[in-house]
């Protein structure tokens, strides 16, 4: 059972894809796993699927890991899945949403990458593609999407650690989550969750004009942040991608925003300055605590504004 | 395995933009074996710079000798690592 598993550790993908199938044992009335595709490598793409029925119901897609490196993510995924069905029929907020929308979450989103962390370099960050007349391996999956693809916000080089890949959804890891989504037809909310340092973050990255509904998503923001401060202090700032940071083109949120789904956000989870990326695991269930608060503002949000 | 004895990561404040546009040129340099964990973005935002070992010296150097301060935030990533890697094997042997 879920009950065994040590959520404040880090795990393996066979841990993790292993834990996957007792969830879905544990509420086979709530969870479900789908397969959207396989991974360069020929990982599968696993989806939990949260529904309470009907069918086509609008949906929010929430996903972790797609910088492979970025292992807290993955763990809060596994903790916030574990947290939605437990919560479900017991929190208000998560039952009101799962009775009205279905939520689909990717956890290893980058399964190769994942893996590669495991097994041969921790700071891996990107897929594990070949690239054609280079020696050097794998894409950016955060530059791959096609919104805004190639511009100055992302590399041609493929050594390089933000390379965009030959063209736009060249990456098996991407084109499936395009595929996933454009199929649905129904997703109202994109939620990606990366680390680190403290941001959440909405369209656009690989343009300096303000989203049509920047004021909204900038109001939702906010009150995200603070909600997520008010369980630690942890303090998050908050913005569109190109205000935020940098210039960043072909972003997974750029292109669900430009694809139709109009809440679509970006987590850049905790370290608080002392670890990078090498969070450690005793950290893993307090980020996770502060972040839920922070995903709840925004998918009661998607539920109270239908669009 | 990649390993990363000795491999640093600075916390580094650039005091203005022509500091986070050396940060930039920095990490361009394709002999230095550097990574932006946080990139160069403006003065009000940490950058944090992974530096291979055999890089450390000359990093070091041309951050010193442009005025550009900095902070050793990990000062040995393959001790972090082996220490995550410990605490891994214990939970999992709680868990079984």
């Amino acid at each position: 059972s879920t009950s065994t598993f040590d959520f404040a550790s880090y795990h393996t993908i066979d841990e993790i894809y292993d834990w996957m199938d007792t969830l879905v044992d544990d509420h086979p009335n709530l969870v479900s796993k789908i397969q959207i595709g396989q991974s360069f490598e020929n990982r599968s793409l696993y989806v939990l699927k949260f529904s309470t029925g009907g069918s086509n119901r609008s949906a929010i897609w929430l996903d972790t890991g797609i910088h492979a490196r970025e292992w807290v993510t993955q763990a809060v995924g596994v903790w916030t899945a574990n947290k939605i069905a437990k919560e479900y029929g017991q929190d208000p907020s998560v039952t009101a949403i799962l009775d009205s929308m279905d939520i689909f979450l990717e956890i290893i989103t980058n399964p190769d990458g994942f893996a590669f962390t495991h097994s041969s370099n921790r700071l891996w960050r990107k897929t594990r593609s070949i690239n054609a007349g280079s020696h050097c391996v794998g894409v950016d999956p955060n530059r791959n999407w096609d919104a805004g693809f190639g511009g100055s916000g992302s590399s041609s080089n493929p050594c390089s650690e933000t390379y965009r890949g030959p063209y736009g959804h060249s990456e098996r890891e991407v084109k499936a989550i395009v595929d996933f989504i454009s199929d649905h037809g129904n997703v109202k909310s994109v939620i990606s969750i990366h680390s680190y340092s403290q941001m959440l973050l909405f369209p656009y990255g690989y343009k300096r004009t303000p989203a049509p509904h920047y004021q909204e998503l900038n109001e939702l923001a906010k009150k995200a942040v603070r909600d997520l401060a008010a369980v630690y202090g942890t303090k998050y700032t908050y913005g569109s991608i190109v205000d935020t940071i940098y210039v960043a083109d072909g972003t997974t949120i750029d292109w669900a925003y430009d694809n139709g789904v109009k809440y679509s956000f970006t987590f850049e989870l905790r370290d608080t300055g002392r670890y990078g990326f090498l969070l450690p695991s005793t950290q893993i269930i307090p980020t996770a605590t502060e972040t839920w608060p922070a995903l709840l503002d925004i998918m009661i949000h998607v539920l109270e504004h239908p669009y | 395995e990649e390993l990363f004895v000795g491999d640093q990561v600075l916390r580094i404040t650039a005091s203005d933009e022509e500091q986070i546009t050396l940060l930039k040129v920095l990490g361009e340099q394709e002999e230095l074996q550097v990574d932006f964990w946080r990139h160069p973005t403006s003065p009000s935002h940490p950058v944090d710079l992974w530096v291979s070992f055999s890089s450390l010296q000359p990093v070091k150097t041309f951050l010193e000798s442009n005025s550009i301060s900095y902070s050793i935030m990990i000062k040995d990533v393959q001790a972090l690592l082996d220490e995550e890697k410990k605490t891994m094997t214990k939970s999992r042997r709680t868990e079984r």
